[in-house]
């Protein structure tokens, strides 16, 4: 982690406590509360073992995210079921930019008082 | 400038919508801008249709003639808003209504014109001009970097290392500061409108920090402005 000078009085205390159940000690029970809160069928036992493999990857995945965003709330979405590229595929969209030399800019507002 | 500032209480921000598993998300932000900013030209909300922007729009990028827009593989809001200038305008959602695929041919119907561009313009990157533009032009088309959005479920994301690749399209509705007990003291944030349905994030919305370019979130921010059109 790279910190700059301004904020590293920002990173004198960090949370060392938690009063929530990890989800990483019992992921069977969560990936059934997953499948019935977001309505997840599998075709067949082999992509069913294939999406649990992935979901306990994810809960990995957002602990990792929680300590590195400590003020917003990482934990099990819609998507917790879908590696990082399949989420990539389908979810995000926003092609390479690359703006046009001619591009109009914004005339410059003031923003005092 | 005000502290803070949502145009969600001023009646310019639709519902929240749903791209479903296709990556429409730059047909969203486009959507999203030019409602607000018929909002502000009609004082009427109207929701425009992504729907025509993933069939109707090929644009590509100026710069990159291989880097168009694509539907569902993918797009640009800057080539979306000179789609729409050069197309006249954005039929209504109810008349040309989302279905998440690309596989449909365009049915644009010139006739059925809801919302025009009058042009838009791309916003620099310093926060404070921004925050000008959002309460003066209406919400913002952005691009995020997204990787923390796939784990995340509230509060106001302030990764300490977050690439700023961009590869998500997003809507800057307004800004806010709030109480970050981790770092105990007042840290300001943007307030972004995603398009993954109301069930992800805070009822399908984003809070993500100011004030070091987050995730890339101040990089690529494009202001529209609209033109009253009479729908038929």
């Amino acid at each position: 982690s790279i910190v700059s000078p301004d904020e590293s009085d920002d990173l004198l205390i960090r949370q060392v406590v938690s009063d929530g159940e990890d989800p990483l000690l019992n992921p069977e029970h969560h990936f059934l509360s997953f499948k019935k809160r977001f309505g997840k069928h599998y075709a067949n036992p082999e992509e069913h073992a294939l999406r649990f493999g992935v979901f306990k990857s994810n809960l990995r995945r957002a602990k990792r995210h929680q300590k590195l965003d400590p003020s917003a709330v990482h934990g099990i979405t819609q998507f917790a079921d879908l590696t990082p590229a399949e989420f990539r595929r389908s979810y995000l969209g926003l092609r390479p930019l690359r703006l046009p030399s001619d591009a109009h800019k914004a005339p410059i507002l003031p923003t005092n008082d | 400038l005000p502290t803070d500032f949502d145009w969600r209480d001023h009646g310019a921000v639709t519902a929240v919508k749903n791209q479903g598993s296709c990556g429409s998300c730059w047909s969203f932000s486009t959507t999203g801008a030019l409602e607000g900013a018929n909002f502000l030209a009609t004082g009427k909300l109207v929701s425009l249709s992504e729907q025509q922007l993933v069939d109707c729009d090929h644009e590509c990028d100026p710069e990159d003639a291989r880097s168009c827009d694509s539907g569902c593989n993918g797009g640009l809001m800057n080539s979306a808003f000179e789609y729409t200038l050069k197309a006249g305008g954005l039929q209504r959602e109810e008349d040309y209504p989302y279905t998440g695929t690309d596989r449909g041919t365009c049915k644009f119907d010139k006739t059925k014109i809801a919302a025009s561009v009058a042009n838009f313009s791309v916003v620099s990157l310093d926060e404070d001009q921004i925050a000008a533009n959002v309460v003066k032009n209406g919400p913002l088309a952005v691009a995020i970097n997204a990787v923390f959005m796939q784990t995340y479920m509230g509060g106001v994301s302030c990764p300490y290392i977050c690439s700023k690749r961009l590869d998500h399209g997003v809507l800057l509705v307004g800004y806010g500061e709030g109480y970050a007990p981790i770092r105990m003291k007042e840290k300001p944030y943007w307030i972004i409108k995603n398009s993954w349905g109301e069930s992800w994030g805070e009822n399908g919305f984003y809070k993500i920090c100011r004030g070091r370019n987050i995730c890339g979130v101040d990089s690529m921010v494009s202001t529209v402005a609209a033109i009253h059109t009479h729908s038929q």
